[in-house]
């Protein structure tokens, strides 16, 4: 099944290379996390990487869109990590800082980003006429499944778990409209607290 | 299917970001070969991406292996491409060079790389039990699959056909021990020649 495929790949692929220790000299991402709120003295909320999982799949190129989430500001990355993979010398691997402001003096900053294997598989259906009828039938099995999957395999691996937190979230209104994506995340941080 | 799954995502999430021209300022693929010679004082073999797509699916962590292929070193890789993709800002593209040695003066430098996915498929392949019986069985149709989807969908786009080279090769011989990738390689570089 094609979305619990995109979830094994995306977590054996990616996550299980940043989130843990890997007993290389590369710092893992709670380190480079802390080493963030040191070098531009703020304090992220969590130390999480929070993967947005859109029911829709749309995916855009950044959180940041001043017409659907006015509240989200790009702030600088967290330090790069690079690790030789598959005859890939030196790959680099970098997260994504957000700051979301809660009125006009509080900020809150989070690691954020969409879960890409979602936007990838977005583009290909948009571009295999041959597979889109059957594709937009399952689409909805597909994203379920992908969270689903992903949720049970963290939860498989205790040196993963605590440090991601998946938002699988209905990303459209009941007039179609795009929610604003600062207050899906507000919303979560506020249960996490 | 999942072997052409992971064809598709390999081609719309990675090779159609690098090969081609995107409109961005970004360099795309062979602009930064050609800096590359320009900056290295040394000569590309072509200019193309060579993926590798070993049967066994193994696909060790670099193409340096002094045991399994001696002519072959790590040189520099090409410059890194930045792209903003699915709320990951300047997501790091970078893609690396080999020289492998002809004789004790000539060298031959490629740009190569194993095919990614089939590392991340095999990690979970050996990491989920449940499956495996049913992985090891069809494990040559989808690497089969995955080849023959990448050659169909490369074909259909002219603007990366030209700059993509797949090597579909079984990496164990008779006794079952590894070929040389140096040899491989240089099969294919004397075909194209
Ligand atoms: N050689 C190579 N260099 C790259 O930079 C690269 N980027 C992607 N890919 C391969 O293309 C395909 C599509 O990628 P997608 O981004 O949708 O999924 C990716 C993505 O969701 C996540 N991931 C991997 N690397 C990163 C990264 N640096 N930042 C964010 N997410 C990442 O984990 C998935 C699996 O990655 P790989 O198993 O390494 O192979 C991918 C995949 O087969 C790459 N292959």
């Amino acid at each position: 099944d094609y979305g619990s495929g995109m979830a094994h790949s995306f977590f054996h692929g990616y996550l299980r290379l940043i989130i843990p220790k890997t007993g290389t000299s590369e710092k893992n991402l709670e380190e480079l996390m802390k080493d963030y709120e040191d070098e531009h003295h703020v304090k992220l909320e969590f130390y999480k990487l929070f993967i947005l999982i859109p029911k829709s799949l749309y995916c855009p190129t950044s959180l940041k869109n001043d017409d659907i989430s006015p509240s989200i500001e790009e702030s600088s990355s967290l330090r790069p990590k690079e690790m030789t993979v598959a005859g890939v010398q030196n790959r680099v691997y970098k997260n994504s800082v957000y700051k979301i402001r809660l009125d006009k003096d509080k900020k809150v900053y989070v690691s954020a980003e969409y879960a890409t294997p979602l936007k990838t598989f977005k583009d290909v259906v948009s571009y295999n006429g041959e597979h889109s009828k059957h594709y937009k039938k399952h689409k909805n099995d597909i994203v379920l499944q992908f969270y689903l999957t992903l949720q049970k395999v963290l939860k498989e691996h205790e040196n993963c778990t605590n440090f991601c937190e998946l938002i699988f979230y209905d990303d459209k209104d009941e007039n179609g409209k795009y929610k604003d994506v600062g207050q899906i995340l507000l919303q979560r941080i506020k249960k996490l607290r």
